[in-house]
Order: structure tokens, then C-alpha cells, then sequence
């Protein structure tokens, strides 16, 4: 099974379309190997982007470098995860 | 295991496995001989057997369609489907609405609409979201199965890229996945209703996606859209919107409600499910019977629109 340890759900917050197209720019960047949850769509609507470890904190510096809002959705993927294991077991067993 | 259980001691609150769901399902037609029986309308990619409960009560009725994991990793909405089936049998012949609407219309549920992708969410990656087809000329595998089908299919809203979520397929109904319900909707010729369910953001939505034209219905899909995401948001106060999938969320092109609007399917339907903003696809499987019991009063609001408005 992947391992999604240290991996976050960032939570932005486009305030206007030059934002919403500056988080759209990301979804090119293949070598960041994002996961958008939710695509970039129009303002106002959260865009939830889930972001390897080593990529965490170049992609924070690029929202913040250009004022775009956002928060952290989840903290650790990974932990969400192995509760909802652990969940399932709990239930076979 | 859950496999040799009765469907009266499932455990509906947890997430289950693609063998569990099918012996549930199993479970479910021996139990109800004369409601329940189960069509496999084809087969995965990799050969999994693509299983559609039928609810009926007669023979040659119009029916209601509901599919839910065509996004493999949006657990919460196969979860909801398993309790959507256990819902209906336990009703019929208690609930007047649901009595009256399987007295002249069947309803069919396709619990798992893609499995490849969902066992390997299960046993390789939890976030896979795709069929698991190989594409050729390319190390990237699997099709998105909501921008495959033969609407609008190609355009914005889609990607050429096989390495991409949003991958179109090389050819509209690629994805065996995908033929198989476009050839069940065109043999069985009288589906009125159909409900694509995914998640999550919360959102109920109608054709179209690949253009901003407005569908003919529009006004009558929208009124029914409200009055469903109010009867929705009266149970736990969860807020949804509603709208056209192009004004409402993006332009998406190849998705399935567009083709089946387009094959004369009026009450054509996507549900976005909840994740309260926290957990994305990760929704905890305490939330799953929530979803499921607010979902189905909406998925009641449609039936119901759809069951006293055939055409």
C-alpha cells in the first residue's frame, strides 16, 4: 500500500481568477506530482491540493509568495488512513 | 467475514472490501427472492464482474438508474449505495412513496461501477481514482471513467495526457467500465432517471458539463434540484448547491450525465457527496451512514419527480 506519511491537504482559497489561474499554473508542473482533490474552478471555491512531503514546502512559499490564501485541510494523509485500516480490521475482526 | 453474514448483521458503518460488497449483494437477492435479483452487465478491465442490483416488482418497467464508485477512491459513496440497497428492501411495503414508486418502476443500483481502481485503492493506492487500463506509449495507466463517455467527449474539461486525473480514454467508451452501462442503457431502452454519485463538495448537478448551452429541462432540473438539497440539508443541516456542472463547477467534458441527458434521459443527475470540509476523501466511516440517510432524501425528491413525471 502507498504511504502517504507527512503528506498534506492544502485547503486555497483563490480570491480572484489571477489566483485561481496561478494554482492552475501547478496542475502543469508534473514533477510536483500534486493531487487536486478539487480542480481549479472559479473564485471563492476552495481548490484542495494533496502535496508530497519533500514538495510541501515549495509549494507553500509559491501560495505565499503570491498572497493566496490557504490552510491546512490535513495535516498527515497517512494518519487518516490508518485509522480507516484500523477501522476495517476492528470490523472483520 | 462479513461474506456469510446476513445483510441484517453487515456492518453498514464501516468501509468494506470489493468481496465483501459482492457477497453482500448476494446476501441481499437470496434474501429477497421476489424484489431483488442481480444483472452483471459486463466486465472490468481486468475481468471483475460489473454488478447491477435490479429492484422490481414486474417486468417491462421504466427504471431508475443510481451508480456510485466510478471514482474509485470516493469510498463514501459505495458505502452509501450499500445502505441505499438495504434501505429499499426494508421499506418496501412499509414506506408508501417507495411502495408506490417499485409497484411501477424498477430501481437499479451499480454499487461498484469501476473495481479495478477499487481494489487497487484497497490493496496499492487509496487515492487511485482511474480505470486501470493500460494506455499504450505511455508508463501511466488507467482512463478517468466520467470523461470517457461520447458527449462532448475530447473537449475542454478533459485531458489528452494519460499521466493526468482527468485522462480522457483513446476513444469515447474505451473503458470496458463505461460500454458496459452505455450498452445496458441502450438495450434496456426505458431509463427515465439516472444518478451518478461521487464525492465529495456537496454540490447537486445537471447536464451539461462540456458546453454552456442549457439543457432543455434546465428550469425543471433545477427547480428539483433545489427541493432536493432541501429535503437533504433538513436532516443534519449539511448546505449542498446546486446547478448545471458547467456554472457550478467546471467545464468537464465526456462525463456520463451529459451522454445520458443526451440519450434522452431527462432525469439525468450527479451528486457531489459531503465530506464536511475536513476530510476530502478520507471521510471517516462514521460519517458513512449520515451521508447515506441525508443522500437518500434527496435521492427520494428525484425518484419521486421522476415516478410521477414519466415521459
Amino acid at each position: 500500500l502507498e504511504n502517504f506519511s507527512g503528506q498534506q491537504v492544502l485547503r486555497i482559497f483563490p480570491t480572484d481568477e489571477a489566483q485561481v489561474n496561478l494554482v492552475r499554473a501547478l496542475e502543469d508542473e508534473e514533477y510536483l506530482q500534486l493531487d487536486f482533490w478539487t480542480s481549479p474552478s472559479r473564485v471563492l471555491l476552495p481548490i484542495d491540493i494533496r502535496v508530497p512531503l519533500h514538495h510541501l514546502q515549495s509549494v507553500k512559499v509559491y501560495l505565499e509568495s503570491n498572497s493566496i490564501q490557504y490552510s491546512i485541510m490535513i495535516h498527515d494523509v497517512q494518519n487518516l488512513l490508518d485509522e480507516e485500516q484500523r477501522d476495517m480490521r476492528r470490523n472483520r475482526a | 467475514s462479513e461474506d456469510g453474514r446476513s445483510t441484517n448483521s453487515f456492518n453498514y458503518a464501516a468501509y468494506h472490501t470489493f468481496d465483501e460488497i459482492n457477497a453482500f449483494i448476494d446476501n441481499l437477492v437470496s434474501e429477497n427472492p421476489n424484489l431483488v435479483s442481480k444483472i452483471q452487465i459486463g466486465s472490468s478491465y481486468e475481468g471483475r464482474p460489473l454488478n447491477v442490483l435490479k429492484f422490481s416488482t414486474g417486468p417491462n418497467r421504466p427504471a431508475f438508474w443510481i451508480d456510485t464508485g466510478i471514482h474509485s477512491r470516493e469510498w463514501v459513496t459505495q458505502a452509501s449505495a450499500v445502505w441505499f440497497a438495504k434501505k429499499i428492501v426494508t421499506d418496501f411495503g412499509k414506506d408508501p412513496s417507495l411502495t408506490n414508486t417499485l409497484n411501477q418502476m424498477d430501481i437499479l443500483i451499480e454499487i461498484v461501477t469501476n473495481p479495478d481502481g477499487f481494489v487497487y485503492t484497497h490493496k496499492s493506492d487509496r487515492m487511485w481514482r482511474k480505470t486501470r487500463s493500460p494506455n499504450s506509449g505511455s508508463l501511466c495507466v488507467g482512463t478517468d471513467p466520467n470523461r470517457n463517455w461520447d458527449a462532448g467527449f475530447g473537449g475542454p474539461g478533459s485531458s489528452s495526457n494519460p499521466c493526468t486525473e482527468t485522462y480522457r480514454g483513446r476513444a469515447a467508451h474505451s473503458e470496458p467500465e463505461v460500454k458496459a452501462i452505455v450498452d445496458f442503457v441502450k438495450s434496456h431502452g426505458n431509463i427515465k432517471g439516472f444518478v451518478s454519485i461521487h464525492s465529495y463538495s456537496q454540490m447537486l448537478l445537471f447536464p451539461y458539463g462540456y458546453t454552456n448551452t442549457r439543457v432543455p429541462d434546465h428550469d425543471e432540473l433545477n427547480a428539483v434540484s433545489k427541493k432536493a438539497i432541501t429535503a437533504l440539508a433538513s436532516l443534519y443541516g449539511t448546505a449542498y448547491t446546486y446547478g448545471s456542472i458547467i456554472s457550478t463547477i467546471y467545464q468537464a467534458s465526456g462525463g456520463t450525465i451529459d451522454w445520458t441527458y443526451n440519450q434522452g434521459i431527462k432525469h439525468s443527475y450527479s451528486f457531489e457527496l459531503r465530506d464536511t470540509g475536513r476530510y476530502g476523501f478520507a471521510l471517516p466511516a462514521n460519517q458513512i451512514i449520515p451521508t447515506a440517510e441525508e443522500t437518500w432524501l434527496a435521492l427520494t425528491i428525484l425518484i419521486e419527480h421522476t415516478r410521477d413525471n414519466l415521459y
